[in-house]
């Protein structure tokens, strides 16, 4: 089987809805300047396959959600403290805070289309709630956490294994991880 | 369990050395570096410790804490591969895993890459290297829409470009 | 003591800005980015925590490890050349600190040090990129004498080369 | 003032004596492919300097010495496991395991010349001897290790701080590095 096609929306650095085509290449490679999204878009892929926001850069959920300028904007002083005033910069930043604030998305989803090897599409799609929580759809029928990751199982992708996902700057401590480590990672696949 | 962990043990320590050679033969070193998985304790191996051992063409054996940053990401992405190879899933995600490989290294990795990108093995790779990503099928260019505050992305099919 | 550690922090967060907007400027974005030092508790400064801040331009401020891997590394050039115009040592030793940059960033780096290599403060930069190691007034080339089995060295004067 | 040259025995992935000629540049690059041994002369650097081993990516003093290839050749079998045999292709093979390993040398040093401001020459050196300790001299005369370091601190080298030395893989975390590690970083130079 094979990725074809990541939608996002609201996720991370990806504000409102884009898709990545990987149309049926087996060999893709994501390009572009630093602090683009490149990264964002793997912990998209991450993210749409179950794992956990711990392994994001993220400590909850809700920081997986887009986050556009605040109205505050920090200013450097002479003194080299920093003060917060309002940004001039953003359309409607002459309504106050609390108003500025609600204009920040609430709610995320990443969905991820597989084709199978019997050339069957699946979608597999995963929103983060106005209430930071999770929630899973197949083909767009709403399912348990374990339903999900049932279905994935059986295109042989093992989340908790996370061998197929090498994060930047992870792989060096591949080949030096502790004997304990590897035991485990193999267990885990096997 | 023992015995799924002895399956996987054996299947991943027959494929290593062939992985390693693939990525680290040369011109001048046709048969490549020398890589292998040891088991400390065999009478409770999913309790035991496995170390994997590798080591780059003419040099001596040492512990894997000397070998240099560009080996180390060679002896890897080695032992990545071969254990894909036992539980393939449908696809890798690797993020700018080239960042400590000279050039001669990326050349490397992108042939390995090329030759098993394939039904069963789809390679997702962020780079910044071009002679990585010159060598995919399709590119995803990601860049910063300012006006927007967003990210933004284009998909390029490079195979029309590319002779068959 | 506090009185010594204060002037260290009133120099470093003086200069930490500039550095930083050195390091991140360009055509669209003149300005360059900003960075800042804050003191979390000012009454015993050695006991307290420093934390450093530094947003790329237009990018709003949040923790740094949010920071992509390319701007975590201009950030934090930003603050190790900020902290040696402080106590300057004669020397700075870099070791492929330019891994995750791409190349405009690498050109930015490459300009940085061009323009403060000078006495007082002389750079030796370990580097895989061209974009960077062709600023440089001198090459050490190092490779593998396959029949020695060791390391070895040439040095290369490039200003040779180079006009004035 | 700035590093003339560095002049390196044995150590590491240098055999033999070695000369890193930086003459009067400030902008010196050290250039090559993976594993030729850039990494380590910064190694050298930072030990005639007086760093500890175990920053240098060694446990012991000895790991430092140049080590050439052992009689032992590690031969892979069939079932995977690892045979110790003889090496052919070094020269005295022949000989036993006791006599080839006195080939090994039992000694190092690194030794920086560094010019100082008034063009005053210096020489820093540092060596590991067969016993496995460190010795220091300046201009060719024995010092303490105290004396060693006071003269390199008359130079503005503060070695314990170390913020001019930047390892390989190291330079991201300055940025994310926590607030007592920062102050920490500043109190060792104010
Ligand atoms: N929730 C969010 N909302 C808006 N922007 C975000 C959010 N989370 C992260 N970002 C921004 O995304 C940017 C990082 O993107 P990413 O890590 O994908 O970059 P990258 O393309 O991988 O760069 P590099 O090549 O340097 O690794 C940061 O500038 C960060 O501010
Ligand atoms: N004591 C020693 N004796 C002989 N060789 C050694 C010794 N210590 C390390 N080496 C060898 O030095 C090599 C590593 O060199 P080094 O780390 O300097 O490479 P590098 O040029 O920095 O490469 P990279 O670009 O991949 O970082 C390793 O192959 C290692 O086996
Ligand atoms: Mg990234
Ligand atoms: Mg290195």
């Amino acid at each position: 089987g094979k990725l074809v096609q990541l939608e996002v929306f609201n996720f991370k650095s990806y504000r409102g809805k884009h898709v990545l085509l990987f149309g049926d290449s087996y060999f893709t490679s994501i390009i572009g300047p630093n602090g683009s999204g490149k990264s964002n878009s793997m912990d998209a892929i991450s993210f749409v396959l179950g794992v956990k926001s711990a392994h994001l850069r993220s400590t909850h959920l809700r920081d997986l959600i887009y986050r556009g300028r605040v109205i505050k904007n920090n200013t450097i002083n002479a003194d080299g403290t920093v003060t917060e005033t309002n940004d001039g910069a953003d359309a409607g930043s002459q309504e106050n805070g609390s108003q500025r604030r609600d204009r920040d998305p609430q709610h995320a989803y990443v969905k991820a289309i597989f084709e199978d090897d019997a050339e069957q599409k699946h979608e597999w799609q995963r929103s983060i709630t106005s209430a930071g929580q999770s929630e899973y759809r197949i083909n767009n029928r709403t399912v348990t956490q374990k339903a999900y990751n049932d279905a994935l199982e059986e295109q042989s992708i093992l989340v908790k294994a996370r061998n197929f996902l090498v994060f930047q700057g992870d792989v060096e401590a591949v080949a030096t991880q502790g004997a304990k480590d590897l035991t485990r990672m193999i267990e885990q696949i096997s | 369990r023992l015995d799924l962990f002895q399956r996987a043990f054996n299947h991943i320590s027959e494929i290593i050395g062939s992985t390693y050679k693939d990525l680290t033969k040369s011109p001048q070193f046709p048969l490549g570096g020398q890589a292998y998985l040891d088991m400390e304790d065999s009478t409770e191996p999913y309790n035991a410790g496995l170390k994997y051992h590798a080591m780059p063409p003419l040099k001596r054996f040492r512990d894997m804490e000397h070998l240099s940053g560009g080996e180390k990401t060679i002896a890897a992405l080695a032992l990545l591969f071969a254990i894909h190879s036992y539980q393939p899933s449908p696809f890798f995600v690797l993020d700018e895993v080239d960042a400590a490989l000279d050039n001669v290294n990326v050349g490397r990795v992108a042939r390995y890459v090329r030759e098993h990108a394939s039904p069963g093995m789809q390679f997702i790779v962020i780079s910044l290297k071009a002679g990585l990503f010159q060598e995919s099928e399709t590119l995803v260019g990601v860049m910063r829409d300012q006006s927007n505050m967003s990210s933004r992305v284009v998909s390029l099919d490079l195979r029309k470009y590319q002779p068959s």
